[in-house]
């Protein structure tokens, strides 16, 4: 037996907006501790990873642990069934062939309940490793999608090139080129202002990335006002948001190299 | 030409 309990649908709306385009569908792993899922595009050459902690729920319950296979189309069409405000219970039995999902309005004197199919999906896991990453970038999340709102009116490819000094995200394409500069704060604090970049270096590190898998990250965009990412050379760079005191999306996306 | 190798390259398979 699987249940959890969100207070707001809104949380649970974001995080299925932010993968649902990368992933069409996509095994929810749930245990003791708390859901976890793992996922690539068709292409393999990005990978969503969700975790959300048991202790972020405002109840959770899972007997034994389970592993649903849910369409992220499916889900996110009942979720906007959901007020933002709405509590929202996602429950299913031991062997269950649906997620039932329901809905609980602020006055609680309405509520709806759905159930969406579970599916068996056979996916490749791949294990992700602990690594040091030589540069990470600190900034705001939607100065991070904005930049790549920019970047793609130029060009179907971005270079991050991190160095003590800041952030530079350059594009090129047939009408021309650009490229943005984000100046390292020390601290960021709020004299700073929220919008401040920081850049934690020990070696200066670049990657070419495809613009429009970022364009897909930056639709996480309204689940933490921080984006952190991670570059290392020769590995994926890594795309962190952070959902409040519950967990994280991570994506990982592997650099255009020249052949 | 530019060409990106698949996540499961660098990481390994469960």
């Amino acid at each position: 037996m699987i249940e959890a309990v969100l207070p707001q649908a809104s949380l649970l709306k974001k995080i299925i907006e932010a993968i649902k385009e990368l992933v069409s569908e996509a095994n929810f792993d749930f245990s003791e501790t708390g859901i976890r899922l793992q996922a690539m595009d068709k292409s393999h050459i990005a990978l969503s990873f969700l975790h959300l902690r048991n202790d972020g729920f405002s109840e959770y319950r899972c007997d034994r642990s389970q592993t649903l296979g849910i369409n992220l189309e499916s889900f996110s069409k009942v979720l906007k069934c959901a007020a933002n405000d709405d509590q929202v219970q996602i429950k299913a039995t031991d062997k269950a062939e649906s997620l039932s999902i329901s809905f609980e309005s602020t006055a609680k004197d309405r509520v709806s309940e759905f159930n969406v199919k579970l599916m068996d999906i056979d996916i490749d896991s791949v294990d992700v490793p602990d690594m040091d990453y030589q540069a990470t970038v600190n900034m705001s999340s939607q100065e991070f999608a904005r930049i790549v709102r920019d970047m793609m009116t130029i060009g179907e490819a971005i270079t991050i090139d991190a160095t003590k000094q800041g952030v530079k995200f350059s594009t090129s394409g047939d009408a021309g080129e650009g490229n943005i500069l984000l100046r390292h704060r020390k601290t960021i604090d709020e004299e700073d202002g929220p919008s401040s970049t920081s850049v934690e270096i020990n070696e200066p590190v670049s990657h070419s990335l495809a613009l429009k898998f970022l364009a897909n990250f930056a639709k996480a965009a309204p689940l933490a006002d921080r984006v952190s990412i991670n570059l290392i050379e020769d590995a994926p760079v890594m795309f962190e948001f952070k959902i409040s005191d519950m967990g994280h999306i991570r994506f990982y996306l592997a650099p255009q190299i020249e052949e | 030409r530019n060409c990106q190798r698949q996540i499961v390259e660098y990481f390994g398979e469960v």
